[in-house]
């Protein structure tokens, strides 16, 4: 099935989202 | 939409806090603290709780799969084992915070394909000797091991452990027979 994966650098951006 | 809609995670997750209460039972001085599964609410938790290097000697924090206790005797743990990274006290202050929060994304993340199925959680203890970050996983049998192996490289790989240097994996039944001295490596990367 499908899994919902974030590289490290997404994760990282999304830090100080609103 | 991307400011208003939350990232999904493929898992709940949870974090516990113990703090070393000689008053009262190990299990007593576990706590579930918060769930969330989303990537911003992740931050929000994380962004709003102490480093594991500001802790007192004796805590530990772990982040579980909900519904999966930070504990040997969970369903989930009892077959299972870790992958066991040591830190002297130098390094607590300088690389503790970093690679716990490495781990941390690689399991919200889903940093290990198709053996992310068997991470349960990790634990970070804070401890006088010597501090201590795991990554606990669900089944150490040997039709298991391609999986665990995986998981041991990608760690290495994340947290940039020099290829020199090993980690080993232990098995929970091991490190519960051996309390107090080091449980044998299953495995090491």
């Amino acid at each position: 099935g499908t899994r919902i994966v974030y590289e490290r650098s997404t994760l990282l951006n999304l830090r100080n989202s609103p | 939409p991307e400011l208003l809609i939350k990232h999904p995670l493929q898992n709940t997750w949870t974090l516990w806090y113990f703090e070393n209460d000689k008053k009262k039972s190990w299990e007593e001085n576990l706590r579930e603290i918060a769930s969330f599964s989303t990537v911003e609410d992740f931050w929000s938790l994380y962004n709003h709780i102490k480093c594991a290097s500001e802790l007192r000697i004796g805590c530990d924090y772990s982040l579980f799969k909900k519904g999966i206790r930070p504990m040997w005797e969970d369903e989930s743990n009892k077959q299972g084992g870790r992958w066991l990274i040591s830190l002297d006290r130098k390094q607590r202050e300088t690389e503790l915070d970093n690679f716990w929060l490495e781990i941390l994304l690689c399991m919200i993340g889903e940093a290990f394909d198709d053996h992310s199925e068997d991470v349960c959680g990790a634990v970070v203890n804070i401890r006088s000797k010597a501090d201590k970050i795991a990554l606990w996983t669900s089944d150490s049998s040997s039709s298991k091991s391609e999986g665990v192996i995986y998981i041991g490289k990608k760690i290495k790989e994340r947290l940039k452990i020099a290829p020199k240097a090993t980690i080993g994996y232990q098995i929970h039944k091991d490190t519960m027979e051996k309390a107090g001295s080091v449980a044998k490596n299953t495995y090491t990367v």
